[in-house]
């Protein structure tokens, strides 16, 4: 563990009475060295690191009677304050009609994740309308519309092979009609370095005015985090992340990397399949899990 | 890599950097730094780029194997012949099992594909839309249905019928989850019970964006279906799946099958090779 480590080496170099800058900075190695073990990325983590080294080499590390774990404390407090400090309030309100675009990478989670966000804010007193814009994977729609009437909320009805450009706008209009207040879109999974499908979303995102594009996370992303969060960020835009399968045993850096990269909050984690778990993001509590 | 440079203390930064970003680890990219090091010194490399070459060398030559993907021995009466599809959730499995099938049709064989994926919602819808496109036959189930059964039936069905080969697809399942691990236990024993050891071949469905979790990914799986190897798909993203250079190192699992697309085409055999001079590239 992190914490028995640095007071291990830290130990061995004040009993020499050598606890100095080179140990803090064999110190700031191994927090590095833990960072990457937790998929922080590379570069995210090297910046890290400097950033808290002038806090490292001061008084309240070097005149401590247990180095490592003042060390670990300002590793800690620094990692709860880039991740947000505290849970964020999406930007949904009563009384408009809301609306959130849903985008990632294949199989982070999309699909289930519109509906989760659904049940959640039909609990809120929201009338959610589901929308299906993947025409592309097999039984894509069809799984939407499970999933939206296991939460028992609307789907907006498609057939097989539309464009998504043209579903949007049909939906969008029929949502107005119908007087939903939330409506949630769900897009096909893609990789940014796939043109046609990057400018999809793009289009997508330029169509309407939207309370939320979500950018959908697994988080058990490596290193890759950072290019991808940027890519979207920068093609399309994001306003905030759903990190999923924390229910998992990944220790879930790319959540650094993600806020660090694009500046943009992570505001749910998806902690299981079932349409229930869904919770605010914590900063505090990815921290802890990140330093293992 | 960059032109004639000498071969310093900076560029083995730097390469422990794309090393690292790679998501071979922090552990495995020293250990690949030192057989760099070694090379280098052994050859006498006085340049980046030939120095370059022998990277790209030693992490060919680790992460080459001589398995292949089963092909089913026609003339053999041990028919069928089975593949257990494993993975976390949405890694693609259920694509790769319709890619697969497409495949050994294509060379004549007689395909079942099960849907043991009883749980997810329209999992069976989607593996059925692939059996159709790969044009083979197609076990399905009920939802909800005990997954073990419809593997039992499903072996049943192609002894009776004579399939060449069965491409089990099941429910994606986080490792950590003791319920799900024991459920695939429970399915990798019905199929033991079935088909002989060397009929089978239990394979791990990796996403090549997947960081250090792989490497528990595989160590658990394996210890319930019993992994011969790993598909590594989405290799046409920008991750590079690095990942498998650790899970080589540690556990001796070779890569088999790279996934590079959504269509049914998009699945290539392994070349060691030619993906090390990708990772670096
Ligand atoms: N354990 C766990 N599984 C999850 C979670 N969120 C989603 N899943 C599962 O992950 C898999 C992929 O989920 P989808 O909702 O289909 O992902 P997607 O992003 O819509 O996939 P594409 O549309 O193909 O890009 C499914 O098996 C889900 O049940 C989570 O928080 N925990
Ligand atoms: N770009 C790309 N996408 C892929 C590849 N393989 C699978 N996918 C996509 O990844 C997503 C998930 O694929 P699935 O086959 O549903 O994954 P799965 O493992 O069966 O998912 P669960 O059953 O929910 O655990 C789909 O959108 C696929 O089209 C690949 O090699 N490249
Ligand atoms: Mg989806
Ligand atoms: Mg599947």
């Amino acid at each position: 563990r992190l914490t028995e480590t640095l007071q291990t080496a830290f130990k061995k170099l004040r009993g020499k009475g050598l606890l100095n800058e080179k140990a803090v900075d064999e110190g700031l190695r191994e927090i590095r060295r833990a960072l990457l073990d937790a998929d922080v990325n590379f570069k995210v983590a090297k910046k890290f690191t400097d950033n808290i080294r002038e806090r490292a080499v001061g008084e309240e590390v070097m005149k401590s009677l247990t180095p490592g774990q003042q060390l670990i404390k300002i590793v800690r407090d620094e990692l709860v304050h880039l991740l947000g400090d505290t849970a964020v309030e999406p930007n949904v309100e009563k009384g408009r009609m809301n609306q959130f675009l849903l985008l990632g990478l294949q199989g982070s989670g999309k699909t289930t994740a519109c509906a989760k966000l659904a049940l959640n804010y039909k609990k809120d007193g929201y009338r959610p309308l589901l929308v299906p814009l993947d025409v592309y994977r097999p039984a894509a729609i069809k799984q939407l519309e499970v999933v939206g009437s296991q939460a028992g909320v609307d789907v907006f009805k498609i057939e097989e092979g539309g464009i998504p450009l043209e579903i949007m706008r049909q939906a969008y209009q029929f949502a107005k009609d119908k007087g939903y207040s939330l409506v949630i879109y769900d897009t096909a999974g893609r990789t940014t370095v796939d043109d046609e499908m990057m400018n999809e979303v793009i289009g997508l995102r330029k169509e309407l005015q939207f309370e939320e594009v979500f950018l959908v996370i697994d988080s058990m992303t490596g290193q890759d985090a950072v290019t991808t969060a940027t890519k979207f960020n920068e093609s399309v835009g994001i306003t905030g992340c759903i990190l999923t399968k924390l229910d998992g045993d990944a220790r879930g850096g790319a959540a650094l990397s993600v806020r660090d990269v694009t500046g943009v909050p992570i505001i749910f984690a998806s902690v299981g399949e079932g349409l229930k778990q869904l919770e605010p993001f914590h900063p505090d509590r990815m921290a802890g899990r990140i330093l293992g | 890599a960059a032109a004639r440079k000498g071969v310093d203390d900076s560029f083995y930064d730097e390469i422990q950097q794309v090393l690292i970003e790679t998501d071979m680890g922090y552990e495995v990219a020293e250990e690949v730094l030192k057989m760099l090091r070694r090379e280098v010194g052994a050859r006498g490399a006085d340049d980046t780029a030939e120095a370059c070459d022998l990277l790209v060398e030693v992490i060919g030559r680790t992460l080459s194997s001589p398995v292949k993907t089963l092909v089913p021995d026609v003339s053999s009466p041990n028919k069928p012949v089975v593949i257990l599809m494993t993975g976390v959730n949405g890694s693609g499995k259920t694509t790769v099992c319709g890619k697969l099938a497409k495949r050994y049709r294509l060379l004549g064989l007689k395909v079942l594909i099960v849907a043991s994926d009883t749980f997810r919602a329209a999992a069976i819808d989607q593996l059925k839309i692939w059996a159709e496109r790969a044009e083979v036959d197609f076990q399905g189930a009920k939802e909800g249905a005990d997954p073990s059964s419809v593997v039992y039936d499903g072996l049943s069905r192609a002894k009776s019928e004579g399939h060449d080969i069965v491409i089990i697809d099941t429910a994606g399942r986080l490792q950590n989850k003791v319920n799900l691990m024991n459920e695939l236990g429970k399915i990798r024993r019905t199929v033991d019970k079935q088909i002989e050891p060397d009929a089978i071949q239990s394979l791990l469905v990796i996403d090549s964006t997947t960081g250090q979790n792989a490497i528990t990914q595989a160590e658990v799986f394996g210890e319930v279906a019993k992994l011969d190897g790993i598909i590594l798909t989405k290799l046409d993203g920008t991750a590079r799946g690095g990942i498998v250079l650790a899970i080589k190192q540690r556990m001796g699992l070779p890569v088999l099958e790279v996934g590079v697309g959504e269509t049914i085409n998009d699945l290539v055999p392994f070349d060691a090779a030619e993906y090390s001079r990708s990772l670096l590239g």
